[in-house]
């Protein structure tokens, strides 16, 4: 489903060059669950945009459900990345000036659902991650916490098969914390979703049915977690 | 040196009426380091914006460093908070369009100091949370634990008698959140410098000498922590 062959991304600022991945070959097959750690600046997020397609490599090749992202045009590349791809980012990213709601419904825009189920799937989202009586507030009338979760509704309405997930937790205490991650597990388990997720939490990494870990850039293991 | 008494902070939406706090007393000394604990969405925030100068409570009164907060006009009381207080905010609230070591300067603009101090200082801060060689990098070219990292090193810079940090470790992988532990631990022990942190993770509590609870609003706990 997943496959990233040699794949290396860099920058260049003034006269040095950072890379922020080098060389990654990693496949990921539909209904895995991966868990992904490393140090900060390690190239997780970086990982996580290319696989999510928003941003391209510097080097090697990405393919996705077949697709050779890199051939692919832009609005073909954004049809394939909104039905294929749900992403919970790390800094939430919610559109400020409109409410709970509206955020979560976003994504089913291109999907050509009528009004009523777009925002009636929007509230089950919601609901499932507890915030059904957040509904009309706007991000800033909401806590850190609320908005992460509000991030997460939108990346399971839509149903893709695919979500990564980009520190899910980080602004979540432990008991919401865990009811993230056994939803990911119903998602998986149920839905046979393919699940993505970057944590530095050795507990919710745990979740995960393979660990793989970064090192400046590198993908230094790639193993099965053992319960 | 902070002294809370009575404060409830409410907020209405349409016809309902949410109580993001509800009656807090709460005196912390200066040269203490507190921990603040509680299920997302149980006025943590909120606590911390208020004590913090950035929000008014709705009822009840704050007294900060001897002075009853809501009886300062608006320039004194930003006086008054860019001198006393350090804040590492939860969404990291960079400036988009500046460079991490611009980022770090900022609170030292109004302390009358030349550029050239103002530069060094920012350029140590940004050492000791380990991003000397990030400091011409804007945020979006930094990864989410090196934002919360400049955010960091901007709480520090000024030598602020208090430093708020709501959850500080959040996007932190284990090693780095237990380094940003122990600079708290060093300025709490060697600078006197009062601490107040937001987390959910237990282990990032035990840095503490006293653990405050909170639940919908309400302070549920406060007791000392024991080794
Ligand atoms: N401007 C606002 N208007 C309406 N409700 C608000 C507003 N700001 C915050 N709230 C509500 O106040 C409550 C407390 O929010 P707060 O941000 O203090 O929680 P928190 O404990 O910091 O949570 P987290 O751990 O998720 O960061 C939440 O239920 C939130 O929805
Ligand atoms: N646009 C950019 N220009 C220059 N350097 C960048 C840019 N984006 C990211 N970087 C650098 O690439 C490296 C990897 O960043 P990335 O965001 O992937 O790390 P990460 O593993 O997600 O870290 P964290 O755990 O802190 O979120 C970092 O060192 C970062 O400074
Ligand atoms: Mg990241
Ligand atoms: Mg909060």
């Amino acid at each position: 489903l997943i496959s990233l062959t040699g794949v290396s991304k860099e920058y260049e600022m003034g006269d040095s060059r950072i890379r922020a991945l080098d060389s990654v070959s990693l496949a990921i097959a539909q209904g895995d669950f991966v868990s992904v750690m490393g140090p900060s600046g390690s190239g997780k997020s970086t990982l996580m945009n290319i696989i999510g397609c928003l941003d391209t490599p510097s080097a090697g090749s990405y393919r996705l459900d077949g697709h050779d992202v890199s051939r692919l045009g832009r609005d073909e590349l954004a049809r394939i990345r909104n039905r294929t791809i749900g992403f919970v980012f790390q800094g939430f990213n919610l559109l400020a000036r409109t409410s709970a709601l509206e955020n979560v419904a976003l994504p089913m825009l291109y999907s050509g659902a009528r009004a009523e189920e777009r925002y009636a799937r929007a509230r089950e989202a919601l609901a499932t991650v507890g915030l059904a009586e957040r509904a009309h507030h706007h991000p800033n009338q909401l806590s850190g916490g609320q908005q992460q979760r509000v991030t997460i509704a939108r990346a399971i309405v839509n149903r893709a098969p695919v979500i990564l997930a980009d520190e899910p937790t980080g602004n979540l205490d432990t008991a919401t914390g865990i009811e993230i991650m056994n939803l990911f597990v119903r998602l998986n388990r149920e839905a046979g979703i393919t699940i993505i997720v970057v944590t530095h939490e050795h507990e919710i990494a745990q979740y995960g049915r393979r660990l793989i870990m970064f090192r400046d850039g590198r993908m230094v293991k790639d193993e099965e977690i053992t319960p």
